[in-house]
């Protein structure tokens, strides 16, 4: 494993962890799109299919866990937790995950690197995790006042996906027949998507002031 | 194509 790829995850766990952070201590998930969320869990879950029948390393195994667990937990605070669930945006978030999850199966199902169901729960995952965050990032527009730690569970989502193209780069050079094109595409849209965030996010720190998004 | 090179990605 190259120094991108363990940053990429890095980065991906502090992004968990930071949500979980806000919800758990200030007890409020203002400013987070349970849609996001729930797209995210559907992610790991089509993802992970083999977590037990295909063992790669302890390490991959409980990052799956972390991940599986995590998103799950997360989309349970905003949707039951008695204090929490209060603070959700719903008037805001009103993005219709059928919208995102349909094309990407339709995908899926048309281009994958091998038509086993497996393979094709995979590449779904993949689809859908680029477009995942489309929620979230529609919902920051609308809100008025992004508070710090929302911003940088962003951040550090978006760092994640900066990250694993550096990562597969590195493997493109560093290992024979590393060519996964699907991975690559979708990957790439999906750091795309954050471009326009990043651009905004940058100039607030900079400037030192409230991060906020146009509309 | 080495199935288990593709999945070695979180």
């Amino acid at each position: 494993m190259n120094i991108f790829r363990f940053s990429g995850d890095m980065t991906h766990l502090m992004s968990v962890l930071v949500l979980l952070l806000k919800i758990h201590t200030i007890k409020s998930c203002a400013g987070i799109s349970l849609k996001t969320q729930e797209l995210y869990a559907l992610v790991f879950l089509a993802r992970y299919l083999d977590i037990v029948t295909n063992f790669i390393s302890l390490y991959n195994t409980i990052m799956k866990l972390i991940f599986l667990g995590s998103s799950f937990m997360i989309v349970w605070y905003i949707r039951r937790h008695r204090i929490v669930r209060r603070s959700y945006d719903k008037e805001h978030d009103t993005f219709r995950h059928l919208f995102l999850v349909l094309p990407c199966f339709i995908l899926a199902l048309l281009i994958n690197e091998r038509s086993a169901f497996k393979e094709i729960m995979w590449t779904f995952s993949l689809y859908l995790e680029a477009v995942a965050i489309l929620p979230q990032l529609v919902l920051l527009q609308r809100t008025k006042n992004i508070d710090n730690l929302t911003g940088q569970y962003v951040f550090f989502l978006g760092a994640y996906r900066a990250l694993y193209i550096c990562n597969w780069i590195y493997r493109y050079f560093t290992e024979p027949h590393y060519v996964h094109w699907i991975t690559w595409i979708s990957g790439l849209v999906q750091t795309l998507l954050y471009a326009d965030f990043f651009y905004y996010y940058f100039n607030s720190w900079k400037n030192n002031v409230k991060l906020q998004l146009p509309a | 194509l080495n199935s288990g090179q593709l999945h070695d990605e979180l």
